[in-house]
């Protein structure tokens, strides 16, 4: 999967 | 964002805020495992890589030097600050770190999105949040004493992945394409060892008595 759904995440 | 999310950010920065509370007021930091706090510090090293290189939001980046700082100040008070390091339990707080932190590294580098150093970090700091709680709990398990304010820190951090859990499965019907086994299935696993920690806690509150887990 992609990575920008995933790193807004904390 | 949504409410699930959010609400499950101030639950983390509440606990954080409570422990503080606990050091700074009461100088003490008993009941506390410097284990758990090092693994933490570990944690948000390995994950907030990104912090300098991908601007995500403005929230995104306090929140991120928050917990960054938070976790390296509290490591800090229980080490070398004069008062607060008496009251650490060092003969009860015997984990080893290398026995959480070998397996997580270990599976890592085996189960990943992506094999780059960014994203195996990334994925560690998930398996090792995951467990970083453990040898707080064998502490809590020891001292059997809980004070109020260690009870409502562990309570706060335990809930906070478990509101995740409930960002996680808003994201996943509202958004196209969101997936992701590796925060789900570490998300989990984290929460659900925090069941035996809630159910007395609860059992406390609900009797409005001393939180105390059994020997």
């Amino acid at each position: 999967g992609g990575d920008d759904d995933l790193h807004d995440e904390l | 964002m949504n409410i699930f999310r959010l609400t499950a950010d101030m639950t983390h920065l509440m606990s954080v805020i409570v422990l503080l509370l606990k050091i700074h007021t009461i100088k003490s930091c008993a009941g506390i495992s410097l284990k758990t706090q090092e693994l933490y510090a570990i944690v948000f090293t390995c994950r907030y890589l990104d912090i300098f290189t991908d601007f995500i939001s403005f929230y995104n980046t306090i929140m991120k030097v928050i917990f960054l700082w938070t976790s390296f100040s509290i490591v800090w008070y229980m080490r070398y600050h004069k008062i607060v390091r008496r009251s650490y339990d060092k003969d009860q707080d015997t984990f080893r770190h290398v026995f959480l932190m070998l397996p997580c590294l270990v599976l890592a580098l085996l189960i990943n999105e992506r094999f780059t150093f960014k994203e195996v970090m990334w994925t560690f700091s998930f398996y090792l949040e995951a467990v970083a709680i453990l040898p707080q709990l064998v502490l809590l398990q020891r001292t059997r004493n809980i004070d109020n304010l260690t009870g409502q820190y562990i309570f706060l951090l335990g809930a906070y992945r478990a509101l995740y859990i409930l960002n996680w499965i808003y994201r996943y019907v509202t958004e196209p394409n969101y997936v992701h086994w590796i925060p789900w299935m570490s998300g989990l696993v984290q929460t659900l060892l925090y069941g035996d920690f809630f159910y007395y806690y609860f059992l406390s509150w609900k009797n409005n008595v001393k939180l105390q887990l059994p020997a």
